[in-house]
């Protein structure tokens, strides 16, 4: 089964078409493997980015070189995945 | 009784646990809801649909579709208590009980049940399908970029490692194919929805052209409308717009297939993530996302009952 330890899902709130097309040059790269969640689309709507660890530092580094704010929505997605898991399982033996 | 009455809405639950409630439900209201096996998809599991019929012969239906992306968990729970309250309301809600009396309503709970199944088993992040791309290690096409609308055109990728990969050819994924035989062999579809997470939408065609649709006004204030009625419960913020303006242009999706099919009420929601959880949403907001998304879904079923064309 995949794992997402130390995953991080960021939120970025765009401010400008420019950001737009600098968030649309990320997702167009292979090697960070990024799984865009929320697509870099309109200033109307959030971009949420799920960042595997391997890639947080090169990732945080592009943003803040390009001045574009963002913020951590979830900081270990293997937590979540296995808070839901255990639910499901305690749903189950209800 | 007990085991539908007991079964829990406000839980995620595993295709077989899904699967063995929609019997449960058929066998609970046998003379409003059948369960129709549509084809299997390209893991040959069963693809079933719970249609909820009063009578008569292909009558004018509404299709609802949700879990098409498979980690979009919210979706598909949102589709198994929207199967339960339209079995237990009728009778008793006037409104839908009108709407059951001249037209079928047709739920496809599980769109994509490999991927779903794949979620649970090996990767909660699966989106696609699990078909075999060959000539590529990567698995899967997005099954809402495989239909026959505007298909390989702009927001859909030829690249088989793309979460958006459209597919070798339009209607190549069996899921989509099944549905596609459902919908025109019956040809008396009048609203075609799909229902996916998340960010909040509310969407009508095109996805893959941003040129507005002959019905654009009558669609946009009719999901502008629902929305409202929405949001009104717990104050959820939605928009509402054509997939290409409001989103990006996305080609080869279902509700423009359905639309250049005719069937002219042609929607796609993008449910709740109100703020912080993404695809995991938890499993407490299930029952408020999909009480709400009903009162939305209602006003659309019941403007279709009203005009009908």
């Amino acid at each position: 089964e995949r794992v997402f330890i130390q995953d991080q899902v960021i939120r970025v709130n765009v401010q400008s078409e420019e950001q737009i097309q600098l968030l649309q040059a990320l997702e167009d790269q292979q090697e960070w493997e990024l799984d865009f969640w929320l697509h870099p689309v309109s200033t109307e709507l959030p971009v949420d980015i799920r960042v595997p660890l391997s890639s947080v530092s090169s990732v945080t580094e592009y943003l803040m070189a390009h001045n574009i704010q963002y913020s951590v929505i979830i900081n270990n997605l293997q937590e979540l995945l296995d808070e839901e898991k255990a639910e499901m399982e305690e749903n189950e033996m209800n | 009784e007990y085991r539908t009455r007991s079964f829990n809405f406000g839980a995620y639950h595993r295709l077989e646990t899904i699967y063995s409630w929609m019997d449960t439900l058929v066998a609970q209201y046998p003379k409003l809801v059948t369960k129709q096996d549509i084809g299997r998809s390209y893991e040959n599991r069963p693809m079933y649909v719970l249609k909820f019929s009063t009578g008569g012969d292909k009558r004018p239906a509404i299709w609802i579709d949700t879990g098409i992306h498979s980690r979009e968990w919210v979706s598909q729970a949102t589709g198994l208590w929207t199967a339960n309250k339209i079995a237990t309301d009728y009778g008793i809600d006037d409104s839908l009980t009108s709407l059951l009396n001249t037209m079928d309503i047709y739920m496809l709970l599980l769109a994509n049940p490999d991927g779903y199944t794949y979620t649970h088993s090996n990767d909660r992040m699966w989106r696609k399908t699990r078909s075999k791309n060959s000539g590529s290690v990567c698995v899967g096409v997005d099954p809402n970029r495989n239909w026959d609308a505007g298909f390989g055109g702009p927001g859909a990728s030829n690249n088989p490692c793309s979460e958006s990969y459209h597919g070798p050819s339009a209607h190549s994924e069996i899921e989509v194919k099944n549905v596609v035989n459902l919908i025109k062999s019956h040809g008396n579809f009048k609203s075609f929805i799909s229902v996916h997470a998340y960010s909040q939408l509310l969407m009508y065609p095109y996805g893959y052209s941003c040129n507005s649709v002959p019905d654009q006004p009558e669609l946009d204030s009719v999901g502008k409308a629902a929305v409202q009625k929405l949001t009104s419960l717990y104050g959820t913020k939605y928009k509402v717009g054509s997939i290409c303006n409001i989103i990006y242009p996305a080609s080869g999706g279902s509700i423009d297939w359905s639309y250049n099919l005719g069937i002219k009420y042609s929607f796609a929601f993008e449910l709740r993530d109100t703020g912080r959880y993404g695809f995991i949403l938890p499993a407490n907001q299930i029952i408020p996302t999909a009480t709400e998304t009903w009162l939305a879904l209602k006003h659309i079923m019941e403007y279709v009952r009203d005009h009908p064309y």
